[in-house]
């Protein structure tokens, strides 16, 4: 009895680092599609355009974005080299970092969400390998967790 | 024989969880793989951007400053404290140790 | 002054989750409030 109580101890413990670890591969599977969409998307517009947009009209990965009200004063503060910058802020503000941004595009076909149409599905499902499509079809249903069961 | 059925129960499943958790971190692993040659500048760095318009579709408040800095690079936000006058002061700070940081202010209007 | 959880929120660009992020505007929100 006590080694079996020792060993529910050790099988819990391994299921709490399994949830961990499909809620790490579900960001992921959601950062391969959304940059495997931008990418996409970019080519495409660049043929249709037939050249690459401006340098100073995009912003290349990695960034984050920080949101604040138009009425909010800024200081900013930057090092000569500009390695190192200090902002200060009269108002609160948020910060975003790229995910979010192409989140937000939908880059990542709305799985972020779990509502997902059955067209976007198909999209998602061809930009991760077969091993993965089990998890984008559990994503776009909205239910992650279940994927482990489903294997067990 | 009810705990030794338990017992058997358990060790089966342990082991599952084993494979599992060895399954997960291969595919972990090949994901982050699948993710650096995405944003390395041979394959498909060069189309990892986004549109001015793009962000601002993306927020509701007007003024934005959109940082891109090297991998790495540190962003620390102290808990706002009161300033003398007594209004809150809320502040940013980057570091970068590998290249130069570029803000860029995005004012909707 | 070395600084201490109390007095900073960290975020290190393609290091942290988004979730580093998601707690600092929680922070932000909160002391605002208070």
């Amino acid at each position: 009895a006590q080694e079996c109580q020792n060993l529910e101890v050790e099988r819990q413990r391994r299921l709490e680092r399994i949830k961990q670890k499909q809620s790490q591969l579900q960001e992921l599977i959601l950062q391969q599609i959304a940059f495997k969409n931008l990418v996409q998307r970019n080519r495409q517009n660049e043929q249709q355009a037939t050249r690459s947009p401006p340098a100073n009209s995009v912003i290349h990965l990695p960034f984050i974005i920080v949101n604040t009200s138009k009425k909010t004063v800024i200081d900013c503060s930057i090092s000569n080299d500009k390695f190192e910058y200090l902002f200060n802020f009269d108002n609160t503000f948020e910060i975003h970092d790229d995910i979010e941004v192409l989140k937000r595009m939908g880059m990542a076909c709305g799985l972020e969400s779990g509502n997902c149409s059955p067209e976007n599905l198909k999209v998602a499902r061809s930009l991760v390998p077969k091993a993965l499509e089990p998890y984008v079809t559990e994503m776009a249903q909205g239910s992650i967790n279940s994927v482990y069961v489903a294997s067990t | 024989k009810e705990v030794l059925e338990r017992l058997k129960y358990i060790k089966t499943d342990i082991e599952d969880l084993k494979l599992k958790e060895k399954e997960l971190d291969q595919q972990k692993m090949w994901l982050q793989q699948s993710i650096r040659s995405i944003m390395d500048r041979t394959y498909g760095g060069r189309f990892t951007y986004v549109t001015h318009e793009d962000i601002c579709n993306c927020f509701a408040r007007d003024t934005l400053l959109a940082i891109q800095a090297p991998s790495g690079t540190q962003l620390e936000v102290p808990v706002p404290e009161k300033g003398h006058c007594g209004q809150k002061k809320y502040q940013i700070s980057l570091k970068s140790r590998s290249g130069p940081i570029h803000v860029l202010l995005i004012n909707k209007e | 002054s070395c600084l201490t959880p109390q007095t900073a929120m960290l975020y290190r660009f393609n290091g942290s989750p988004s979730k580093s992020l998601k707690d600092i505007n929680t922070m932000i929100k909160q002391r605002e409030q208070t």
